[in-house]
């Protein structure tokens, strides 16, 4: 049988999952408007020092589960 | 280290707290005992002192809260977010909040007070968070022994860089 694929982030649940937690933790600022959401996974993904894909990958996945503080990684 | 846009810090170094509302995970000396060590941490390496007040206003004022708990950023029950604390200033300024929909606890490796109220603190002082994997300043939680705590030097580094180094 062929290999369920993962449906890229930009789709579904995967998309609102990631862009909450973006949003919480790498909000948008006026500066940084137009960035897409790979842009903004590549900003989270460079701060933790992970494989820049772009991509919402098992590595960045993980993190995201991962018991944390609430204040954002970035600030205006 | 990142310090907070505006580079945030208190302009005193003889500051207050008082914990507001505590935990039922842990006796209440124990939560007094954490919160206690975690301050020593910061005022280890720096001239800052702190002094626990009972009434009345104080620069950082500590608590416990689930969900939405007046401040606009409500927690999210067990897990993920843990805490949050704000940065230097009048009012919430300096304030740190615990989720108590978390199993805190002060030794084993349920979610440790000490090490996330030491954490969180640093914000109280000036502190954002750093992308140094080890700093205490990272904003992912993971255990490590509170008996053997020592503060990173990236985060001695960045705290210093606010309130200069402990005089003798």
């Amino acid at each position: 049988f062929p290999v369920q694929l993962r449906p890229e982030p930009g789709t579904g649940r995967d998309l609102q999952k990631i862009k909450a937690y973006l949003d919480k933790f790498f909000p948008i600022f006026t500066k940084t408007q137009n960035l897409s959401i790979e842009e903004r996974i590549k900003e989270m993904q460079r701060f933790f020092h992970l494989t820049i894909t772009g991509k919402l990958d098992t590595e960045t996945e993980k993190i995201m589960t991962l018991p944390r503080c609430g204040l954002p990684d970035v600030a205006e | 280290y990142q310090t907070f846009p505006g580079t945030p810090r208190w302009k005193k170094t003889h500051l207050t707290y008082r914990i507001v509302s505590y935990t039922s995970d842990l006796p209440r000396k124990k939560v007094d005992d954490a919160i206690k060590r975690a301050l020593m941490v910061w005022s280890d390496v720096t001239p800052l002192r702190f002094q626990r007040v009972y009434t009345g206003q104080a620069d950082i004022v500590i608590g416990f809260a689930r969900r939405e708990h007046g401040d606009g950023y409500p927690f999210d029950g067990r897990g993920n977010t843990l805490a949050h604390a704000f940065a230097p200033g009048e009012g919430i300024g300096g304030d740190a909040h615990f989720d108590d929909d978390e199993k805190w606890s002060d030794i084993n490796q349920d979610v440790n007070l000490f090490l996330v109220a030491a954490h969180e603190f640093g914000h109280s002082l000036g502190l954002a968070h750093s992308n140094v994997r080890g700093a205490l300043m990272y904003p992912l939680y993971s255990y490590q022994n509170p008996q053997t705590f020592r503060l990173p030097a990236d985060d001695r580094r960045g705290i210093q860089k606010l309130y200069g180094k402990k005089t003798s």
